[in-house]
Order: structure tokens, then sequence, then C-alpha cells
């Protein structure tokens, strides 16, 4: 699993 | 995917629904200030970061709406519809609130640095943000329907988002544990408020806490 640090999300 | 897609709409929906009944009613007869101030904090400090990071134009644009549709609603309750009988009765020690959410931000955040450190925080505050609306609801013990539609609609989003990262986890393998666990924190909160609201403002009843 890759941690979500995209941050793409509202 | 079709959770998220309905979260970010009926996120969309909750604040159309406030700025609708503020300026139908003319009135913020029920509404937390205090639940408002915390969300223009929340989106602030989630949402600068379209200033350094481009998602989609999709993604900009709904963080501008909500950046600006939240300082727009704190205006209209303190300058425009100023309710002294509301605020009275809006005690909620939203202090704590966001002093905790910031001593769990440092503890708890992807990276020590800045943005992430604020991005945590956002989540933490976000989950207990509507605290002080759902005490309000408590001490007066009654809401309008359209206030109790809000709240609903507010709740569903990050209701919806669980799905969501359950469906990204299994097909992109992607995990947001932090947005998770307090998106999580935040439905128990609403839970009770949800019990109610089917069982009472969807049957056409008045809500009325029992």
């Amino acid at each position: 699993t890759k941690q979500a640090l995209e941050h793409d999300e509202l | 995917n079709i959770f998220r897609a309905a979260g970010d709409l009926s996120h969309l929906i909750s604040i159309l629904i406030l700025l609708n009944t503020i300026q139908k009613s003319r009135s913020i007869a029920g509404i937390s200030l205090k639940t408002q101030i915390l969300y223009v904090l929340v989106f602030l400090t989630r949402y600068l970061d379209l200033t350094y990071r481009y998602v989609s134009i999709y993604n900009t644009l709904m963080k501008l709406f909500f950046i600006s549709s939240s300082i727009y609603i704190v205006y209209l309750m303190i300058y425009k519809f100023k309710n002294t009988e509301t605020e009275q009765i809006d005690t909620f020690p939203i202090e704590y609130l966001i002093g905790g959410s910031f001593i769990l931000s440092l503890i708890f955040n992807y990276k020590f640095q800045f943005g992430e450190i604020l991005w945590s925080f956002s989540l933490w505050l976000e989950s207990v943000a509507i605290l002080p609306q759902l005490f309000m609801l408590q001490r007066t013990g009654e809401a309008r329907t359209l206030t109790t539609h809000y709240i609903f609609a507010l709740g569903a989003y990050r209701t919806l988002y669980i799905p969501n990262w359950i469906f990204r986890w299994i097909s992109e393998g992607r995990v947001d544990y932090l947005a998770i666990f307090t998106g999580i924190v935040q439905t128990i909160i609403y839970s009770d408020f949800f019990y109610i609201y089917y069982h009472r403002v969807l049957k056409g009843f008045k809500f009325e806490l029992p």
C-alpha cells in the first residue's frame, strides 16, 4: 500500500 | 468513484441548503456561529494548498467554493443577520477543539512539515467541528427542518467518503490512515443525529430530541 501524501480529496 | 462523487455532491448541497435557509428566512436562528467559524478554519488550513499544489480544475473550483462560501456564511451571521439569542446558547468551548486538534496534528501527520501539519489539523478539526451545532440542538431540543437537512448533508459527505476509501484501497492500494480515522470519528459523532434524523425528520415529524 502507498501512503496518501498527494492529498487529492476534498 | 460513485461514493466520492456522492460525498462531494452532498457537501456542496449542505452549503447550498444553509445559504438558502439564511437568505430566505433572513435569520440564522438555531445555527451555531462557532461551528461555522470552525469550518472556515478547516477549509482555510486544508485548502490553501491550492496555492502550491494542483490536482484538477474540479478540485481547485471546489476548494475555492468551500473557502469563499464558509467565509461568506460567517459574514452573514456576524454582520447581516446577527442573532444575540442564538449566540447566547452557542456556548461550546471551541478553544479545546482547536487546541486538541493542533496537538493531535503535531503527533499524527505524514511529514513534520508546515503544510502536512495544517492538513492533519484540518482533518482532526473537521471531525469535531459539528459539536457546537449539535450541542446547540441539544440545548434547544428542536430545530428547523432545513437546519436538520443541512446537518444531515454535511454528515453524509464524510460518511460517504468511508466506502470511497475502501474502494480506493482495493482498486488503487491507496490508504490515507489519517483521513480514514478522523472520518470514522466524525461519523460516530454524527451517528446519534443520523438516528434521530431518520426516525423523525424523514418520517415527517419535527426534529425533537427524545
